[in-house]
């Protein structure tokens, strides 16, 4: 099973069209173990960027290198997965 | 004895948990729930669709489906809590009454069902099908992305590493050919409604290309008014308009193809979350979204009965 412990997802706003096409560019870094929950379109929309603990400091390193904004909206993915199962879990055994 | 009254609506559930409940949902309303099979998926698992019908052959219908994307949980939670809603409320409430007495309704609730098998199993975040792709090491396709409308422009991947790779042509996933046989067989889909989540958006085609749709005034109405009446029950803030318009340029997409192939009244819904959980939205949250939701379908289904086509 695949887990998640210290993979981040991060709220990123963009300021305006450049800074969605670098958004835009860091997705596609081969290298990066990152997924677009919700895609750069517009600096209109939030930017939900989900990075692989192995991935975050070069990733965060990028948005700050180009003082593009971002915050952490789940700090430890792995750690609401187990919250999940639990609640599962506790559901069925009801 | 199984019954429905004994499932929580207010957790997540397996695949075999689903299809089991569905079953009860049958048994508990034979006269107006049952269930049939439109195909298999790649790794042989059934494609069931409940089928809601008071009778009569061959009515005009109202599709729905969730979970064509794996990961998004709370969407298969809602198909199953609304699915129930309308066993429920037939007899009850005189929107539902007056749709079905009229309409048939067809809930595909595990659209994906091989995905979803696979985020319970080994990769909650699995988003795709789990088809083989020649000459790749990467699995799957973007169901949302296979369907024959703009199939394979710049909305979509050519990469079968993407989380939006199209397949091989049009149609190529057995999940998706399924749902194409099943609406061009029937002939009578008067609307389809694909639930996704998340990101809080009603939309209606096109996302293949800028040009608007013959009927956008229409569509959009109809979404501006659902849309408010979602918001009325907790206050969930959508935005609604066209797929391209209020996301992005996205080829292949379920009610693309639907729209040209004739069902004027389609529509995606992107489901909660607000920003805080992504598609890790908790059991909570699953009764309250998906009653935020019920009238607004409400809304796109009764003006489908009264606007035929």
């Amino acid at each position: 099973e695949e887990l998640f412990v210290g993979d981040q997802v991060l709220r990123i706003t963009a300021s305006d069209e450049e800074q969605i096409t670098l958004l835009k560019v860091l997705g596609e870094q081969e290298e990066l173990q990152v997924d677009f929950w919700r895609h750069p379109t517009s600096p209109s929309h939030p930017v939900d960027l989900w990075v692989s603990f192995s991935s975050l400091q070069p990733v965060k390193t990028f948005l700050e290198s180009n003082s593009i904004s971002y915050s952490i909206m789940i700090k430890d993915v792995q750690a609401l997965l187990d919250e999940e199962k639990k609640t599962m879990t506790k559901s069925r055994r009801t | 004895e199984r019954s429905t009254s004994t499932f929580d609506f207010a957790s997540y559930h397996t695949i075999d948990e689903i299809y089991d409940w569905m079953d009860t949902l049958v048994d508990d309303h034979p006269n107006l729930v049952s269930k049939i099979q439109i195909g298999q998926s790649f790794e042989n698992r059934s494609l069931y669709v409940l089928k809601f019908s008071t009778g009569g052959s061959n009515r005009s219908a109202i599709w729905l489906d969730t979970g064509i994307h794996a990961r998004e949980w709370v969407t298969q939670a809602v198909g199953v809590w609304t699915a129930n809603k309308i066993a429920k409320e037939y007899g009850q409430d005189p929107s539902v009454t007056a749709i079905l007495d009229s309409m048939d309704i067809f809930l595909e609730i595990i659209t994906n069902p091989d995905g979803f098998a696979f985020t319970h199993s080994s990769n909650r975040l699995w988003r795709k099908t789990r088809s083989i792709n020649a000459g790749s090491h990467c699995v799957g396709v973007d169901p949302n992305r296979n369907w024959d409308a703009g199939f394979g422009g710049s909305g979509s991947s050519s990469n079968p590493c993407s989380e939006t790779y199209r397949g091989p042509y049009g149609h190529s996933e057995r999940e998706v050919k399924a749902i194409v046989d099943f609406i061009s067989d029937h002939g009578n889909v008067k609307s389809v409604i694909s639930i996704h989540s998340y990101s809080q958006m009603l939309l209606f085609p096109y996302g293949y290309k800028r040009t608007p749709a013959p009927h956008y005034q229409e569509l959009n109405e109809l979404a501006k008014k659902a849309v408010r009446d979602l918001a009325a029950v907790y206050g969930t803030k959508y935005t609604y308009g066209s797929i391209v318009d209020t996301i992005y340029v996205a080829d292949g997409t379920t009610i693309d193809w639907a729209y040209d192939n004739g069902v004027k009244y389609s529509f995606t819904f992107e489901l909660r979350d607000t920003g805080r959980y992504g598609f890790l939205l908790p059991s909570t949250q699953i009764i309250p979204t998906a009653t935020e939701t019920w009238p607004a379908l409400l809304d796109i289904m009764i003006h489908v009965l009264e606007h035929p086509y």
